[in-house]
């Protein structure tokens, strides 16, 4: 309850006409940013507790996994998807079955997509990301392709999907 | 190697010799062309109307007409069984992925505009336009805060007679999600979806013009103070953002409208991914 109360509060400042119309000050601007970072931090960690808790339902192993989120996938940049084999646990919040494209920052190579629901694996596919996005200033990493499928996510809930690099270097052609 | 269009079930997209995009619906008669477009910002000492300056609270452009981008840029195609992407670069600082997947019934246009340039002094608005053969009569649907569409005509209001003296920003709407085009006679309909809330309108017939991004120098003296000049580690910002084109017949509406809501509310409630690292050397089970 504590956590949701900052994303509560993020939510009532950001109903300030300046916030919705953006016509706040620059120092404003960024302080609105900052109280909307915590704000999101704070919800994050409420999810995580969430879908911890339902993933150790099953199995208690799991209670203690680490698990992260990544805030600037909208610069195709996550380091946690860099590494060579990881889990994505997708979560669909709508009250309806969606199949959705996901798309997740890696490094170079051939991975594979393996739902965990029945232990197939599923088409996926490598596109690069391109050079101007990868000269955004500021954006870290290693990252210099998309890994994209097609989840078929369940009302809300979730689903996971394991990631595995098989090898490196494959080249993208145009 | 030696490609020239994308296309998936229900579109062909390919780039034309000025560097446009160009979307022909496989099912029915409609094709949309678009493109990058800029306003120049008006600069004044706001002591007069005519003196006004755009800003952050009011577009003013310069001039009516857009400038152009002078050259056609480049492009590179990339295919696969589940994306197919053009990756346009359109100047140094406009560029774009147009994408469709198999089986989904949009196109995605997925832009990167900025750092905007103002070494020459000027501010710059930049536009998106997609132009297309309905025949709109002047009207178009713009939405309210993501709830009813209303009906917008140009040059026009609907409680009092008015003559437009700044006709681009006159015309001008908020689009928070969505803007629509209707064509009665042919019975065609065409949506741009938003990731976000823009500026908007229709200033030709069969027409959606789209602000993305503004770079301005000037106050506009309705109370900011601040030009609407924002920058990030010592260079103006870099915006990136999506616009989703679905279109169709009239006469299948009921499942036009079921494409596009649906479509609307997996934008808005996207999935939400969550990462779980792994130890290479772990044995425990995924």
């Amino acid at each position: 309850e504590k956590e949701l109360e900052y994303f509560r509060e993020a939510m009532g400042v950001m109903q300030h006409h300046d916030a919705v119309t953006g016509t706040e000050k620059q120092l404003v601007a960024d302080d609105y940013a900052r109280i909307l970072y915590a704000g999101m931090q704070q919800g994050t960690n409420v999810s995580f507790q969430a879908l911890r808790k339902w993933r150790s339902s099953g199995n208690s192993e799991f209670a203690s996994e680490n698990m992260y989120t990544c805030m600037q996938l909208n610069i195709s940049m996550c380091l946690y998807t860099e590494d060579e084999n990881f889990v994505l646990a997708i979560y669909n919040p709508l009250s309806q079955k969606v199949v959705s494209p996901i798309r997740v920052p890696v490094q170079q190579g051939k991975y594979s997509v393996v739902d965990l629901t029945d232990g197939n694996e599923i088409a996926s596919q490598i596109v690069p990301i391109p050079e101007s996005v990868q000269k955004i200033p500021g954006r870290r990493g290693n990252a210099t392709d998309e890994l994209v499928f097609f989840a078929s996510l369940p009302p809300l809930g979730y689903k996971t999907y394991t990631v595995k690099r098989n090898s490196k270097n494959i080249n993208q052609q145009p | 190697t030696g490609e020239v269009s994308i296309d998936n079930e229900f579109y062909n997209v390919s780039v034309n010799k000025n560097g446009h995009i160009v979307i022909k619906w496989k099912k029915q008669n409609i094709e949309l062309t678009q493109s990058f477009h800029y306003y120049e910002g008006m600069e004044g000492n706001n002591e007069e109307f005519k003196n006004r300056s755009s800003g952050a609270y009011i577009f003013r452009p310069r001039s009516s007409s857009v400038k152009n981008f002078m050259k056609p840029g480049s492009y590179k195609i990339y295919k696969g069984p589940l994306v197919q992407e053009i990756h346009q670069y359109v100047t140094d600082w406009v560029c774009q992925v147009v994408r469709i997947y198999s089986g989904k019934q949009y196109v995605e246009f997925d832009w990167l505009v900025g750092p905007i340039p103002v070494k020459d002094k000027i501010g710059k608005e930049i536009v998106t336009r997609y132009y297309s053969n309905l025949n709109t009569s002047g009207e178009f649907y713009t939405d309210s805060n993501g709830r009813e569409m209303l009906k917008r005509k140009r040059d026009y209001r609907p409680t009092w007679n008015i003559e437009l003296e700044e006709q681009v920003s006159g015309n001008y709407y908020p689009i928070t999600s969505k803007i629509s085009l209707k064509d009665n006679e042919n019975q065609l309909k065409l949506s741009l979806l938003t990731d976000r809330a823009e500026g908007g309108t229709s200033m030709r017939d069969g027409e959606i013009e789209m602000m993305v991004h503004r770079r301005l120098l000037k106050d506009d003296a309705f109370g900011v103070g601040e030009a609407l000049n924002e920058s990030a580690f010592g260079e103006g910002l870099v915006i990136r953002g999506s616009h989703y084109i679905i279109g169709g017949s009239l006469k299948n509406l009921d499942e036009l409208a079921v494409e596009e809501k649906t479509l609307a509310r997996q934008l808005l409630l996207r999935p939400w991914p969550f990462i779980i690292p792994v130890e290479t050397n772990s044995s425990r089970p995924y």
